[in-house]
């Protein structure tokens, strides 16, 4: 129905704009209905504003600052209806050293509430981990998992290296 | 804890069987390149009713079933159980713990489970329903997905609006 | 050493002038998300003669023109110089050095250079023919060009080798 | 003229499985012409097997596996057709440790035939470089570029680190 779908619009747009300036450490960001007069049918658009830059498309954003747009597009929706596991799948490759550490804090707001299970190339962010695994293919083509523990994931890497 | 053990078996890389636990909080998985961290994740969405080949990267569902390598042959099918805790009833069974599973085969047949009995995607389907869980789920970001996101229409963004809406 | 010196003055986020120069071997550009990296790799795509705003993440030519921030107002012209050694005669010029400017103001419209003397764009495309280098240069790699090239169809990748080969 | 592309194709072809056989430190890959008939309008298709790997099509290949065919697929028309100079834009952006040493061999190879702008956010790779240019927006929305010694190039995130 009309009024369900404007609400949820409404919250996700608020939460969308919260997430957004903490990402970005300021800016303005929004969802705009392509069509005001149609909000049952109407497509919808992000706006995205980095702290003193001038609005222009997405298109003309950086790698990392779209990541970091993506990053808060979902986690608007998950702020308004958490599930009970969320899978990230090297959400952090394109951002900067300094944007892996807001999305670390993010990380760790958002998992009193949802199990988190990420795959990161990060040392950074893996330090934030609970648990570590380590996939290998000891035998070529054949994966398998090994729990490791912090320092090991990084001589995990300088392992399979020496081999290799 | 929701989310207890990720089983693989035959399923892409995972040429042996493989269990995963995870942990109250973020659990996390590294590895080189090709390792086989990206098939975890699509083993989770596959589990969960999955329906498009091309979203698992594949042509065809039997894509994903470990198809050999030079030292080990094809096999004949894969299958992915995941393990939930459901003490708090968040899934709509009268069991402390759910594991749901999917199985393929060569021949493109597919199986179902919700605890070892056997049922048909619609009944997994259902039991996710408002957890936001399930296939084509906000909660599951595939590699890549960024692009995804940003650059379909408008019109496509709406749908998934009101996935979730 | 070939590319001596790249100029910014006026395009995308370069709104006062700056000069980058390159070394012998390998230079290297960092800098934090959004701090303009790429703009300087779509600057040299630019002034080489590119046509496409698409493939500079624009909707048309002037979305490349400085276009203000909350402290200072928007350019009217975006300008992009690359000065080249030519000591062993790599461009089909009598000069030792080479300068390839490109201008474009709010109007759209658009003025090329060859060593401040204006010329036009078929100058530019004609002398850098054969070198490798030029629009749509396989020695040029955007940032997120690897899935293009991966998943294009069989005929656009002819397409690209037939224009190598 | 179609014996001209076969020669560049067939000269492509050999200089591509020898690249690939290095990043990938073994395996096999190969172009494949989709119509062997019709050599003047074919397709042109890759095919790429990792070592110890069985061909599947290369959209089953990883995030970095992808990469370093990319990476193959470019240097391999380099070392046939080599320009002045060659710009790189985070094409090491997906791979792993263990991938940017050999990525960074490469480079090391190619910089005595061209010179090489590459943008990275690889500690990595960036120590291989013959100078380096940290690009910062001191002022929001507005670029500058200033030379960077290497320690100063960690220090130059620490540094936007503390401002922001
Ligand atoms: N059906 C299959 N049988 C055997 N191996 C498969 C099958 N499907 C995919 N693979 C292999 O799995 C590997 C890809 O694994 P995956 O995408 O999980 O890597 P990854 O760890 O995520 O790497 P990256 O860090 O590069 O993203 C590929 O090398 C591919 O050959
Ligand atoms: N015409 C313009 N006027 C002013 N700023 C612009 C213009 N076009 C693009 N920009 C800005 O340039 C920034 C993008 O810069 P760029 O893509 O070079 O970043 P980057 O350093 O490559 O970052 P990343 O590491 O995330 O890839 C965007 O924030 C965008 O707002
Ligand atoms: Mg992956
Ligand atoms: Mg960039």
């Amino acid at each position: 129905s009309r009024e369900l779908f404007v609400s949820s619009f409404e919250a996700i747009r608020k939460s969308f704009r919260k997430i957004f300036a903490r990402m970005f450490d300021g800016g303005r960001a929004d969802l705009i209905l392509v069509d005001e007069n149609d909000v049952l049918n109407s497509g919808i658009n992000i706006m995205a504003e980095p702290p003193g830059k001038k609005f222009q498309s997405i298109s003309l954003l950086s790698g990392g600052e779209r990541a970091l747009v993506a990053i808060s597009v979902i986690f608007a929706i998950l702020h308004l209806k958490p599930t009970p596991f969320v899978v990230l799948d090297e959400m952090d490759a394109p951002l900067d050293d300094d944007n892996i550490e807001r999305f670390k804090r993010l990380l760790l707001d958002f998992k009193e509430v949802s199990q988190f299970l990420i795959v990161s190339h990060s040392k950074s962010t893996l330090e934030i981990c609970d648990a570590l695994y380590g996939v290998t293919m000891e035998e070529q083509g054949v994966s398998k998992v090994v729990s490791v523990a912090f320092d090991e994931a990084a001589s995990l890497f300088i392992r399979e290296e020496e081999e290799a | 804890r929701y989310l207890k053990t990720i089983e693989l078996d035959g399923f892409k890389s995972f040429a042996v069987k493989t269990t995963l636990e995870c942990v109250d909080g973020i659990t996390g998985i590294v590895g080189a390149n090709g390792s086989g961290k990206s098939n975890i994740v699509e083993a989770i969405k596959w589990v969960l009713g999955e329906q498009s080949a091309k979203s698992l990267r594949g042509e065809k569902m039997e894509d994903v079933i470990f198809n050999g390598t030079q030292n080990r042959s094809p096999k004949g099918m894969a299958e992915v159980t995941l393990t939930f805790s459901n003490e708090n009833h968040w899934l709509p069974l009268d069991f402390n713990e759910v594991s749901i599973g999917r199985r393929i085969f060569r021949s493109g047949e597919g199986q179902y489970f919700i605890n070892k009995s056997r049922v048909r995607l619609k009944d997994i389907v259902e039991i996710f329903l408002d957890t936001g869980i399930g296939r084509d789920s906000y909660a599951i970001f595939e590699q890549g997905k960024i692009d995804r996101l940003l650059s379909e229409s408008p019109e496509e963004r709406r749908l998934l609006f009101e996935e979730f809406a």
